[in-house]
């Protein structure tokens, strides 16, 4: 792997960030 | 004799309410509270939280999909892979709707005092969408294009095989291209922002969001 070669992110760090998995929204007026 | 009359009648009104399934004696939350990290209080701020959202599209007491989906995205209809999977998780009994009791059990999960391996068990129930108990790479990438696609951004096959194959190499780690239970407890485990949203503050001060609790109340705390 070169040093320049970008980092590659885990699938489930992209999935956690869908806004359909935050709940909060009960809560919001 | 008056009040065998009473009791009679309140029994008959509650059971042909269409809130009889927010009837809940005060054993009941007794029972809730002991088997949740929630106070009988919190269980009965809950249970405005509960009525408000079962009465956002059809006043019957009960949650629907559709209203899950309005109280989360504030729009009742189109598919959605996620929010599927968190009704199902949610409607433990397999009816087609979210009653009181699984509302607050499912809930209780993303307390923030619930225990970790509650929320990892959760969140893992939740991402094996084929309930096969493993996560395969079938449903990891059909995840991923969900999330992608709902964020509008546009992704190749190379980058999206890439994405797979480095989130199986650092969880899969007997290498037989599915994840279990225990590699995904030892990934999360090392890795807690996976888990971020399976934490929900508001839940600590329930009974704050919702204070209209103490005029229905069988306890003061």
């Amino acid at each position: 792997k070169s040093p320049d070669s970008p980092t590659l992110i885990n699938a489930f760090q992209l999935i956690g960030m869908s806004s359909c998995l935050d709940l909060s929204g009960f809560f919001e007026k | 004799w008056i009040e065998v009359l009473i009791f009679g009648l309140a029994r008959c009104f509650v059971q042909n309410s269409p809130y009889k399934h927010l009837y809940y004696s005060y054993d009941d939350l007794v029972r809730l509270s002991n088997t949740t990290p929630f106070t009988v209080n919190e269980i009965e701020a809950l249970r405005e939280l509960y009525k408000k959202l079962s009465r956002l599209i059809i006043d019957d007491g009960l949650i629907h999909k559709e209203e899950l989906q309005l109280a989360l995205f504030r729009m009742p209809a189109g598919e959605n892979l996620f929010l599927d999977r968190v009704f199902d998780l949610f409607d433990e009994k397999k009816n087609g709707f979210i009653d009181f009791e699984e509302f607050v059990r499912a809930l209780s999960v993303f307390h923030p005092h619930a225990p970790l391996d509650d929320k990892i068990d959760f969140a893992f129930r939740l991402y094996d969408l084929r309930q096969t108990g493993y996560i395969e790479k079938e449903e990891v990438k059909q995840m991923v294009v969900a999330i992608l696609s709902e964020s509008g951004i546009q992704l190749s096959d190379e980058s999206l095989e890439a994405i797979i194959n480095k989130t199986f190499a650092d969880i899969d780690a007997d290498k037989d291209g599915k994840i279990n239970k225990e590699e995904w407890k030892a990934f999360a485990v090392g890795h807690p922002t996976l888990l971020k949203n399976m934490t929900l503050a508001y839940l600590k001060d329930i009974t704050t969001v919702f204070p209209s609790f103490i005029f229905n109340t069988e306890v003061d705390e």
